[in-house]
């Protein structure tokens, strides 16, 4: 019986967002 | 020529900031811009160094969205260019703008369209970036069931409607395009109260 692995849970988009992420947080650091 | 803040009154009214938002990101601006070579620019390296925090010499990403930044297509940003830009991210900007942004972002090629090639390439970038190892079939997989929800009218591209109705869907899609903290920007920067150019 073929095993199809776990369903996939992420959207590409929700992975690329990772790297497009602008981080500007150490500005805002008290 | 960097010509600072000639009318924080006019990007106030344009921007989601307030006036004393205006002025106070400049002074964020005025840090960032000094960071390489002060000359009240930014350009790509200080950009990277501020806003991405890598050091790597090429980023697909930095570049992407460098190039929406500048939109008057010099090669480094002015003051303008980096308030209208920064408002997209605010908290308080309207979604449209958000999806309007990140679809240009993806649209790599700027063809009016995202195609699979694109969401590959970004994929596999991000993986590689932050160190992820996962087998092409699985990124195909990812990249299968993506275009099953978002590919609405089956033609393998991702025009701006159904990205937009994707987004709507998926409002986490959007989490990357909102930076919280920009509503701290005049109590992080209080110093901008001793440059103000306006009156209360």
């Amino acid at each position: 019986q073929r095993n199809s692995g776990p369903p996939i849970l992420i959207n590409a988009f929700q992975l690329i967002g990772m790297s497009s992420c602008l981080d500007l947080s150490g500005f805002f650091e008290k | 020529q960097p010509r600072g803040l000639e009318d924080p009154e006019l990007l106030a009214r344009e921007t989601v900031f307030s006036v004393s938002e205006i002025e106070a990101l400049y002074e964020l601006f005025k840090r960032i811009s000094s960071a390489v070579i002060d000359d009240g620019l930014i350009n790509k390296e200080e950009f990277q160094l501020a806003l991405f925090k890598i050091n790597k010499k090429e980023s697909l990403f930095v570049d992407r969205v460098f190039d929406l930044f500048d939109t008057k297509h010099s090669g480094i940003l002015g003051f303008e260019e980096f308030a209208r830009a920064l408002s997209v991210f605010h908290p308080n900007a309207l979604v449209d703008d958000k999806i309007e942004f990140s679809f240009q972002l993806y649209d790599l090629k700027q063809q009016g369209f995202i195609e699979r090639q694109e969401v590959k390439q970004m994929v596999v970038t991000t993986l590689a970036e932050s160190g992820m190892n996962l087998s092409d079939d699985v990124i195909e997989n990812i990249i299968n069931k993506t275009f099953e929800q978002a590919d609405t009218k089956h033609d393998g591209k991702i025009d701006k409607e159904e990205w937009k109705n994707l987004v709507l869907r998926h409002p986490s899609l959007l989490k990357n395009m909102t930076l919280q903290y920009l509503k701290d920007i005049t109590t992080t920067f209080p110093s901008f109260v001793f440059h103000s150019q306006v009156d209360d």
